[in-house]
């Protein structure tokens, strides 16, 4: 043993990388397990109405692959990302770089506003370019709804029983994407002061804009309404007949009791009056690294209130939405709530991993993907718990002091609304 | 990153005669800003 160990050759040799990443997932998933069941016993130990509060957390469930990703600390990751992305490329790199990532991810570097890749400092700067005017024309026709973002449909159709349907048939509820109607402690709520609504109307003409009443915008846009008779109900749509149908009219006592057993039906605040003839409708549309990420509005509407899910920054690549059940009601997303001509609309960006903040033009006080993001939503929570009342799970503001005549943030079809950026 | 539209519309069991939703539209679909996702 003694020539053994005195004459046997030391070699010292790295440890594997793939040994240690296994070492470090082994580490993550054993601290996930071991905080996983301590929030069990913390919940135990709540009191009836914190322990619903707390459950109304959703959690991701799904294969190995979705536990191993939920171990990781995505949002940390997406604002490393950023960090490293808003660090200035060296000028003799940019254009190569650029041109790099435009041939890896099919970037149309002919329709950039700037073309010269050399004022792109850095990689965020290139992503959340502007296109040049006139590269995306509207539909002419005013009662098409426009896609809101250059991307690809993922799915669409009508919401039936208040689901929508994911990839390959999985579902999410409509109350889990968008949050239900319960009442928002003030904790969570705010009104957030937005500069007063205009429409800046781009003369056919010339190359100047100037603002329009809402009348003359109306006119030009071949509208038989505006938007404040659209939100004071005072206008009639004469093309909106449908809304209620004569024959069903009957006297007031049986018509009151046909209501009241229709609103037993209706469960859910997002759904459509019992007696109109309208319907939801969903479209999902998924954005690629190399796409154009700022987002417009589809159709002229009103934004009443915005709620905030700080959520986690899971990738909603059409991969993990195959494979993560109800993913967008995991992710990090703002959702927009209000009307248009014919209802009810909502217009939902949602974050991931590499594009982690979503910003709204008209809202800034708005901050995602943020370190205090999750502490206030924690705070907000607590103070609901103590004030008795239930976290819904988001930070809500409303935008109705936004104008004297419109409860809410007008927006025309067309007009950019915010963007999704790196980090 | 990805955007999702909910919205109320007419119905349409009337697609024949002009009145309900229609989309313009098919899945998988690469759409530009602007573009028609569909009409009433």
């Amino acid at each position: 043993l003694g020539a053994a160990w005195s004459s046997t050759k030391i070699e010292w040799k790295p440890i594997p990388v793939g040994l240690g990443i296994a070492f470090l997932g082994l580490l993550q998933f054993y601290k996930s397990q071991r905080a996983e069941k301590e929030r069990l016993e913390r919940e135990a130990a709540l009191p009836d109405g914190e322990e619903v509060a707390q459950r109304r957390r959703v959690r991701p469930s799904g294969p190995w692959q979705v536990q191993i990703m939920s171990t990781l600390p995505l949002k940390a990751l997406s604002r490393v990302w950023g960090r490293f992305n808003e660090l200035d490329i060296p000028y003799y790199l940019r254009v190569p770089g650029f041109k790099l990532y435009s041939w890896i991810f099919g970037v149309n570097l002919d329709e950039m506003a700037e073309p010269d890749l050399h004022k792109y400092p850095n990689l965020a700067a290139f992503f959340y370019r502007e296109l040049k005017p006139g590269v995306r024309p509207l539909d002419p026709n005013p009662a098409a709804l426009l896609s809101p973002s250059d991307g690809r449909i993922l799915q669409f159709g009508t919401i039936e029983n208040g689901e929508v349907e994911q990839v390959k048939g999985m579902t999410y509820s409509l109350d889990a994407l968008l949050g239900d109607k319960s009442t928002v402690s003030s904790a969570v709520q705010a009104v957030i002061p937005v500069k007063k609504p205009h429409h800046i109307v781009q003369h056919p003409d010339k190359d100047s804009e100037s603002m329009a009443t809402d009348e003359e915008f109306a006119k030009m846009n071949g509208l038989s309404y505006t938007l404040p008779s659209l939100l004071s109900g005072r206008h009639k749509f004469p093309d909106h007949k449908d809304v209620i149908d004569a024959s069903t009219h009957s006297t007031s006592s049986s018509e009151a009791k046909v209501k009241e057993e229709l609103a037993k039906g209706q469960t859910a605040w997002w759904m459509p009056k019992p007696i109109s003839n309208t319907a939801l409708y969903y479209v999902v549309i998924y954005l690629a690294p190399g796409d154009y990420h700022r987002f417009h509005s589809p159709t002229p509407w009103v934004v009443e209130s915005r709620r905030h899910f700080a959520g986690e920054l899971y990738s909603v690549s059409p991969y993990l939405q195959r494979t993560l059940p109800g993913l967008f009601t995991l992710n990090e997303r703002v959702v927009l709530l209000g009307r248009w001509r014919w209802g009810f609309f909502s217009y939902t960006p949602v974050g991931a991993t590499n594009v982690g903040s979503i910003k709204i033009n008209f809202d800034a006080e708005l901050r995602t993907n943020s370190l205090t993001t999750d502490t206030a939503a924690d705070r907000a929570a607590a103070l609901a718990a103590k004030n008795g009342e239930t976290y819904p799970g988001f930070a809500e503001a409303t935008y109705s002091h936004a104008s004297d005549t419109l409860m809410g943030h007008a927006l025309q079809r067309g007009e950019e609304m915010g963007g999704f950026q790196l980090g | 990153s990805s955007i999702v539209l909910v919205f109320e519309a007419p119905h349409d069991v009337q697609k024949g005669a002009g009145a309900g939703w229609k989309w313009d539209i098919e899945k998988g679909q690469r759409v530009k800003v602007g573009q028609a996702l569909g009409e009433v």
